[in-house]
């Protein structure tokens, strides 16, 4: 059974999500279908940067967030923002979207000048997040497990981030027996698209060292 | 955003609040 006290924490979580989502004007750009391969390079690192900030601005609306050390919220935010962005991204992906919305933001990404053997696991992933049909509150709460992962690189205070963590997971497990009853693998399926996450961010860092090594 | 010194500055940036500068 959810707690009062949990079913608050949910509301809190999601309110901030879906209030925290990236610009339209932002994301009417990307739907525009001529473009230089220049100009989808400036824009694709705008999508990123305001990602990033709306990453932030949610992450400061979860409760518990804000009490952490500062420089640990830093760490939290900053080993974490790939992840979280390839989860958001994965979501923007798999919503119904008017037909050839999805293609032009595909193309996009395969223009992004991004190895093959990157763009391969990356949109398997997203795949694999379209099939979980997860609800907007799982999703936010997905996301907000994988910012508060303790085992970030420079994260002093590792026991205050893991019991904020617990209590997310808690929370999480109580939903995903409550919503899909038919379901009892639900919220471990859940968990393993994170192991998949932390695969995504390795290749990242990988792909990123080939281009500066370029 | 990869790049660990952007992605700080813009996480910085935004936690204290400013977005437009």
């Amino acid at each position: 059974e959810i707690t009062k006290e949990q079913r608050a924490l949910i509301k809190a979580i999601l309110d901030a999500y879906n209030r925290h989502q990236i610009p339209q004007d932002v994301t009417k750009k990307l739907l525009q279908e001529q473009y230089s391969a220049e100009e989808n390079f400036l824009l694709l690192t705008e999508v990123a940067t305001s990602q990033v900030q709306v990453l932030v601005e949610f992450t400061k609306n979860i409760p518990g967030f804000l009490s952490l050390d500062r420089e640990d919220q830093i760490a939290l935010l900053k080993g974490s923002a790939v992840e979280a962005m390839f989860l958001r991204s994965a979501q923007v992906l798999s919503k119904k979207m008017p037909s050839g919305y999805t293609e032009v933001l595909e193309e996009r990404i395969r223009k992004s000048g991004m190895s093959e053997e990157f763009m391969t696991p990356m949109f398997n992933f997203y795949k694999s997040i379209g099939e979980l049909h997860m609800t907007q509150d799982e999703q936010a709460l997905l996301t907000t497990i994988t910012i508060l992962t303790p085992d970030r690189p420079y994260v002093k205070s590792h026991e205050a981030v893991e019991r904020l963590q617990e209590t997310m997971l808690d929370v999480l497990r109580k939903l995903c027996v409550l919503q899909h009853p038919q379901e009892p693998q639900y919220f471990a399926r859940l968990l393993g698209r994170l192991t998949e996450l932390r695969t995504l961010h390795h290749y990242h860092v990988e792909m990123l060292t080939s281009w500066k090594t370029n | 955003p990869g790049n660990s010194i952007g992605l700080e500055a813009i996480i910085r940036k935004a936690l204290m609040g400013k977005y437009d500068d």
